[in-house]
């Protein structure tokens, strides 16, 4: 079963 | 400070309504170039990118950056005052308290008046890299929106395969499984029914159908819909507007098995 990522892990702070 | 006029209320009012189930308590954050805001939904799964250019208002005037904290449902419960075709008017001071919408009826014989207390939000951006994704998928949103409906009553995932025979949208429910391709579609009289895919290479994702099915709540802001997609990085869903002004929505993916 897949599992859910979030954005923090591919966008970063500017 | 701030002076927006829209010539038509039910920009701002389509725009609200698309985003207010998936982000609450969020800035407008006004200069010179327009109307921006960034939010992430509470789970920081997806991620909310509007740009309302100064090309679509008129007039549009901001001397400096200012920070518009707002509650969307308050927001919401204003907006409904206005009609579509309302001539809607934003104004606010520099540091403001409040934001001031005015309501205009074409014919002018109405004007409404409100004043919308608000919010200071400390909100946390994040840096979006420039990406070149591997497809780019431009298709009615009408017809986006269907099959988003359609597999979610079946899965709570979808995959989305691009390739050269086209983009394949999958799911693997309790009851069963499910399946629609889409293939390239030129439609030379009716230009918004075209199905268009650019691929520079084959492309498999898993996606939660709650927050696409979600998405679609943009649908009428415009009549087709883009979707870029890469391997193993969020996808962006984008309606595109008049003058250049955007909604875009950006979904981390489902990985592993």
């Amino acid at each position: 079963k897949s599992s859910q990522t979030t954005l923090g892990k591919f966008f970063g702070k500017p | 400070m701030l002076e927006a006029r829209l010539e038509q209320a039910q920009l701002l009012k389509k725009v609200v309504d698309a985003i207010k189930d998936l982000v609450q308590d969020c800035n407008f954050d006004c200069n010179d170039s327009g109307i921006a805001l960034q939010a992430m939904d509470n789970s920081h799964v997806a991620l909310v990118s509007m740009m309302l250019k100064a090309e679509s208002f008129n007039p549009f005037r901001c001397d400096r950056n200012i920070a518009i904290g707002l509650n969307l449902v308050s927001l919401t419960k204003v907006l409904r005052a206005a009609q579509n075709e309302d001539i809607l008017t934003l104004k606010a001071e520099d540091a403001p308290d409040s934001l001031n919408l005015t309501f205009e009826s074409s014919d002018k014989d109405r004007i409404s008046e409100y004043d919308l207390k608000l919010m200071d939000i400390d909100q946390e951006h994040l840096g979006i890299p420039d990406t070149d994704y591997s497809a780019t998928i431009s298709m009615p949103s009408a017809e986006f929106k269907r099959i988003c409906t359609d597999l979610m009553a079946m899965s709570e995932s979808v995959t989305i395969e691009a390739g050269k025979d086209g983009i394949k949208f999958a799911c693997n429910g309790d009851i069963g499984n499910g399946s629609i391709t889409l293939r390239t579609v030129q439609d030379v009289e009716n230009k918004e029914n075209n199905i268009e895919i650019a691929l520079t290479e084959p492309v498999s994702l898993t996606f939660s159908l709650k927050y696409l099915v979600n998405f679609c709540k943009a649908q009428n802001l415009s009549k087709t819909v883009k979707l870029h997609i890469s391997n193993e990085v969020p996808l962006l869903v984008e309606y595109a507007m008049e003058g250049g002004s955007y909604l875009r929505f950006y979904l981390a993916p489902k990985i592993g098995d």
